[in-house]
């Protein structure tokens, strides 16, 4: 998995 | 961004501006459960602490600091402007039974154990049982406003479609947040029941009332 440490979402 | 992630925060920012429309026109915020109001506050202040150290688009700053200043201002009406109209008797979930656990969880089950990662775990997990005061507050006053019933499907629907957001972005982005989903679905599967409600009765120009 890909934990994607920018956190796009709201 | 994709369509379902589109969708799910304009239901999110459409359930807010419900529930203002609903308090500025009645001058008033019964059957709302000020406890659950508190904890949406306090979910957009942990989640949104990387407002101003992260830049990640002008939509993304713009909808955060509406739904901080919302959930604020929203407080500000329920407990002084209309604090008449709160139906403190009703709204009695003991939100500590809440935070406590929730809090303690985000510091065992996290991706990092950094403060903004903890604190991002924390508003996540409270995130998915915040309406738990107001879904208690509904049972015990055995019916809900029409207007409100809307707030709730319009906030329900929110994660639901972030749950196909999600399923979206694993397929195409390769994206996948393992706390996000779980507790997304414990928060959509906590609306079921209204959802049902919802479609049966409200859709059919009936009120929700629930056997009290």
């Amino acid at each position: 998995f890909d934990f994607l440490k920018e956190k796009d979402e709201l | 961004m994709n369509i379902f992630r589109l969708i799910g925060d304009m239901s999110h920012l459409l359930a807010i501006i419900i529930l203002l429309i609903k308090m500025w026109k009645t001058r008033s915020v019964a059957g709302i459960s000020g406890k659950s109001q508190i904890l949406f506050a306090l979910v957009f202040t942990t989640r949104y602490l990387d407002l101003f150290t992260s830049f990640v688009s002008i939509y993304n700053t713009c909808m955060k600091v509406f739904f901080i200043t919302a959930s604020y201002f929203t407080l500000f009406l329920m407990y002084h402007k209309f604090k008449a109209t709160y139906d403190s008797n009703h709204d009695t979930f003991r939100i500590e039974f809440l935070v406590v656990p929730v809090g303690g969880l985000a510091f065992l089950v996290n991706h990092e154990f950094a403060p903004l990662e903890i604190l991002w775990t924390f508003s996540i997990y409270l995130e998915s049982v915040a309406i738990l005061p107001q879904l208690f507050m509904v049972s015990k006053t055995g019916e809900a406003e029409t207007i409100t019933s809307h707030y709730l499907f319009a906030l329900g629907s929110y994660r639901a479609l972030y749950l196909l957001n999600w399923i979206y972005r694993y397929y195409f982005e390769g994206f996948f947040d393992l706390i996000a989903v779980v507790a997304g679905v414990v928060q959509t599967i906590l609306y079921c029941d209204f959802f049902y409600l919802y479609i049966t009765k409200v859709l059919k120009g009936k009120k929700i009332s629930l056997p009290a």
